[in-house]
């Protein structure tokens, strides 16, 4: 029969909900959501991803090369898992048409949100980390409201204009007592295969930044067409790079 | 006295009045607006622009160094001059805070830009670049049709959804009966000082787009640290690069 609601949530066991918020659309939060995920797991961690990013279905592409329908089990809805082993939930594989625009109201996401924690037979994981919408808006207000969050990490961009809102992102999770784990400078530089490390878009200011939030740089990945490519394919778990390695978890 | 509605008109004479739009934003369309009113003008036409984007106050601030409010003759507004004489009209120049968010609603952007169109006294100009808002949005619609346009270029990045978000705007222009001017490619490639030309977003799928849209590919630009910069302080008419002067007008 149906499952009880909320009945899979006494049966899981989540250390580490770790949200990934960025200032604004485009500096690549979920992409950077999906790389911290994969770096989790490589280490050895078992590892959860909620996609909670409402204005699009990002994640679920990134990581599946092909919709999958989450089934159910007597406790709740089981979240599909991913090549290595990642279990994934977004509302978009909850869709009949994954590519469906769906128009959130307020408590609408609230209620998704809620159910995700509460539904979705996560079971043990290390860390589940959680897709915010871009931004500083209701909606990313609310979905980081509506979980209990030990941890935010903010993805940022060099270009001026993601610096100066990322603090906005940052003020967000203070005011809502999240602590913020550390910053990710996304598109930090080009590796040219001279050895040469190309500023594309201006200078860093991350580890400046870093300090200003009273929190730490934990990486910064290069701008990479592979990242783009992998993500468009469905296989960025895949990704491998040295500054990718590095990402400190 | 105040002058009187549309008599500007009457002794304006444009001959070439080009939109500058994009199929979402971020691809750089505002900055690429003002290189190509810079590139004009540096070959000695008499080139003004209009901002139409009512999404944000960027080309008032890429194109000067301090906000200046515009003065009226009895003809009408007279539009700013910036360092190289482009004249420059944008809403945002005519507001008491140039920072301040305007809230746009259908019949106020069809009547503001029609004002521009008939108050500004902008004189016997060879081209006007008219800047329209990102994306196929009821806004960018309704600037696009407020207009006497002679022409559109189209502003694209090789990410894939800018490729693909383009052939909308190419439909909306086609749908409106304005011929395709080109296309130009944005954020193409990095250029290393080894010489190598890093592919940063992926392989240019811009020739083939062009041929797509019975158009031609009027130039790349390269991602390149002082556009941004250059944006930002208010000095962009000052770029240079061979990508750059290489641009066919
Ligand atoms: N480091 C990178 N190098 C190249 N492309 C990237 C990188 N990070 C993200 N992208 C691309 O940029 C686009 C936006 O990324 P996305 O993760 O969806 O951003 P956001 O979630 O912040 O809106 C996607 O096409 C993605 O593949
Ligand atoms: N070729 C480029 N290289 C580096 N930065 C760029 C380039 N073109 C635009 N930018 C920067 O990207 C950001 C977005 O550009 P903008 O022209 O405002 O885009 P749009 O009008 O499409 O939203 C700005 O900060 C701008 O300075
Ligand atoms: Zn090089």
């Amino acid at each position: 029969g149906a499952p009880q609601a909320g009945s899979a949530e006494a049966s899981n066991y989540i250390k580490h909900v770790i949200a990934v918020a960025s200032g604004k659309g485009g500096v690549g939060k979920s992409s950077v959501s999906v790389l911290l995920a994969t770096n989790l797991r490589r280490h050895g961690y078992s590892v959860g991803v909620l996609d909670a990013d409402i204005t699009g279905p990002s994640i679920p592409k990134m990581l599946l090369s092909e919709f999958q329908h989450p089934r159910t089990n007597e406790l709740g809805i089981l979240p599909v898992e991913t090549a290595s082993g990642i279990k994934l939930m977004s509302i978009n594989l909850l869709l009949e048409d994954p590519n469906q625009a769906v128009i959130w109201r307020g408590p609408l996401i609230a209620g998704a949100i809620k159910q995700f924690w509460g539904d979705v037979v996560w079971g043990e994981l290390d860390y589940l980390i959680v897709d915010v919408p871009p931004g500083t808006s209701d909606a990313s207000l609310t979905v980081m409201q509506s979980l209990p969050l030990n941890a935010v990490v903010l993805v940022t961009s060099p270009q001026s204009l993601s610096g100066m809102v990322v603090r906005k992102a940052a003020s967000m999770a203070a005011q809502l007592n999240i602590p913020i784990a550390g910053i990710i400078e996304n598109m930090s530089y080009a590796q040219c295969k001279c050895g040469e490390r190309l500023e594309v878009f201006g200078p860093s200011h991350a580890a400046e930044l870093a300090h200003d939030l009273d929190t730490q740089l934990l990486g910064q990945l290069p701008i990479d067409a592979s990242i783009a490519a992998l993500g468009d394919s469905g296989a960025l778990e895949t990704y491998r790079s040295e500054a990718f390695e590095a990402l400190v978890s």
